[in-house]
């Protein structure tokens, strides 16, 4: 099923959800 | 999800459109509207419809390499083989264009101005901005902030393109990693609520030794 | 007083017919309606005054309008007279709209939309009038100053649902719904459905209409960019770069924008109410439901 297979691709995308320094900052 | 659920209709418009002719002009014609509409980011659907791929070979050979092109391919490939393939339109280019951005996204999270600018045939700042905005942004494709001190685009969201099957190795790859970084982690959690349960215990025991100790010496007293 | 009364009533209707709004206003404002020798019943006062405002409004005087409203506003209280009380209503709001104060005009203008009756003692309310005052609504709340206030009640005025019925509901999905930068073409067909005050020009050279653009599409910006120069950001709004910092700063300043100017680097600082770690937790929420989703969507294709 293409759609699902882009939904799935689109939500692997969003892995690691957030990468910006600042946050690396606060997570540490 | 939403992009999937604005596009399913669009796709079995134009699948059974395709299914319901095999003249190759009709299919061409029906490829070039595919391209061209502003809400339609999904091409392999169309790809497997018999009738089209049937087109390989014929003097429409070129609307079938377009169609791989939209579904797989990027704006530099057009430009690559742009002798061999039809002249784009407006729409066709902004579409390709687009479709370059999710590939971009798929590989970074975040994107540098130059790399975008490269990619996309752009040639200032505002140009750019104004694209990701206009054409990405609001058409609801990718989410994310443009940063310009750091001259970037910090993706959080972009929609599936069109997959070929030698990417279903490294999805489900990656799917797995995840599954065992959680199970690993849901391991890892189990054994701290063990942790704190046996030491709340040893302390809820050593307490009551004390008090009882505490108990005799006032007996003894 | 009594044949005066008489005279100036019968000269003011007189104006009135000839469509000469503040002559017959400052006719009947002669009317001595605090008289230590005739006493007038309070509803007669309300009713003097609320007409002499309406008057005034005909002529967009906001100015002497808003004085005999105020003189209005100690009766209305009291007052059993529906037709009296929705006239005063409709007045003091649209007073505020030609004061441009333009949010509580907005409020005003919504709560008289939102009148069951369609019959109040022998007048009949026009449903096109109630149609009226819901656009008159929208339109003040999308030309109010931007920020949470402004955000709060168009969201409201987004989810009636007759306000999709509305000639203006598509530049009030683009601003609440979708809260998108609005381009010219947008703004012009806006801009033909306002009245000359809601397009009057201000000290600062910028009309009514631009600086609520302007603020609107700064705080657009601001849901885009984690940063932006000053240059750019003026080149997006179309207008001098030091004046989108002007703007920036007293939006921030007021606290209806949160962010921060870097005067040296001449560039601006958009920051997210939520802090990193809350984001976190935000994008990981989004995340899970885009899987559920997945889910779902398998389990109806029998996956």
């Amino acid at each position: 099923d293409n759609s699902l297979l882009r939904q799935v691709l689109s939500l692997l995308r969003r892995l690691p959800t957030i990468e910006s320094e600042k946050f690396q900052d606060e997570f540490l | 999800m939403e992009m999937e659920k604005r596009q399913a209709d669009l796709i079995e418009q134009f699948t059974q459109q395709a299914e319901a002719t095999s003249d190759p002009r009709a299919l061409a014609s029906i490829i070039s509207d595919a391209t061209c509409h502003p809400s339609l980011f999904a091409f392999s659907e169309i790809l497997s419809v018999p009738n089209i791929s049937k087109l390989d070979g014929t003097q429409v050979s070129s609307s079938l390499d377009l169609l791989h092109l939209f579904a797989y391919g990027t704006w530099n490939d057009y430009k690559s083989s742009a002798g061999h393939l039809p002249s784009l339109l407006p729409n066709q280019a902004k579409k390709l264009k687009q479709l370059s951005v999710l590939t971009l996204a798929e590989t970074n999270k975040v994107l540098p101005y130059d790399k975008l600018m490269e990619e996309l045939d752009v040639s200032n700042v505002r140009e750019l901005e104004d694209f990701l905005i206009n054409e990405c942004m609001y058409s609801g494709i990718v989410r994310g902030k443009l940063d310009q001190l750091r001259r970037c685009f910090e993706v959080q969201f972009a929609a599936g393109r069109d997959i070929r099957p030698e990417q279903l190795n490294s999805m489900i790859q990656a799917l797995s990693s995840w599954l065992t970084t959680s199970d690993h982690m849901l391991q890892s959690i189990q054994e701290k609520i063990k942790w704190a349960d046996t030491m709340s215990e040893a302390s809820r025991k050593h307490k009551k030794e004390v008090e009882d100790r505490v108990e005799e010496v006032k007996k003894t007293l | 007083e009594e044949q005066v009364l008489i005279i100036r009533e019968k000269l003011a209707e007189l104006y009135e017919s000839e469509q000469e709004w503040s002559q017959a206003a400052k006719m009947l404002s002669g009317i001595d309606l605090d008289s230590g020798i005739r006493m007038l019943d309070d509803a007669y006062k309300l009713s003097k005054c609320v007409h002499i405002a309406r008057l005034y409004l005909e002529d967009d005087d906001a100015v002497s309008a808003e004085a005999f409203i105020n003189k209005a506003s100690f009766l209305v209280t009291t007052s059993q007279h529906e037709v009296l009380n929705l006239q005063y209503k409709v007045c003091y709001a649209r007073i505020l709209d030609l004061k441009r104060k333009f949010l509580e005009a907005a409020l005003r203008y919504y709560d008289i939309s939102q009148i069951e009756k369609l019959q109040i003692g022998d007048e009949e309310i026009d449903e096109d009038a109630l149609e009226q005052a819901l656009s008159a609504a929208v339109t003040c709340t999308i030309l109010a100053a931007a920020g949470p206030q402004r955000s709060r009640v168009l969201a409201t005025l987004y989810k009636d649902e007759r306000c999709s019925k509305l000639k203006i509901y598509p530049i009030l999905q683009k601003v609440v719904y979708l809260e998108r930068i609005l381009r010219k073409p947008e703004i012009d067909a806006f801009s033909e459905e306002l009245k000359p005050h809601q397009k009057a020009l201000l000290p600062d050279n910028f009309t009514v209409l631009d600086r609520a653009m302007i603020e609107h599409n700064l705080l657009s910006a601001s849901k885009l960019y984690t940063n932006i120069s000053f240059e750019e950001l003026g080149a997006l709004l179309g207008i001098p770069p030091q004046k989108a910092e002007k703007i920036a700063s007293r939006m921030i300043y007021e606290d209806r924008m949160r962010g921060s100017i870097d005067q040296v680097e001449a560039i601006i600082h958009f920051e997210d109410d939520t802090e990193e770690l809350q984001q976190w937790d935000q994008q990981i929420a989004g995340l899970c439901q885009a899987l559920n989703d997945i889910l779902d969507c398998m389990t109806s294709k029998g996956v």
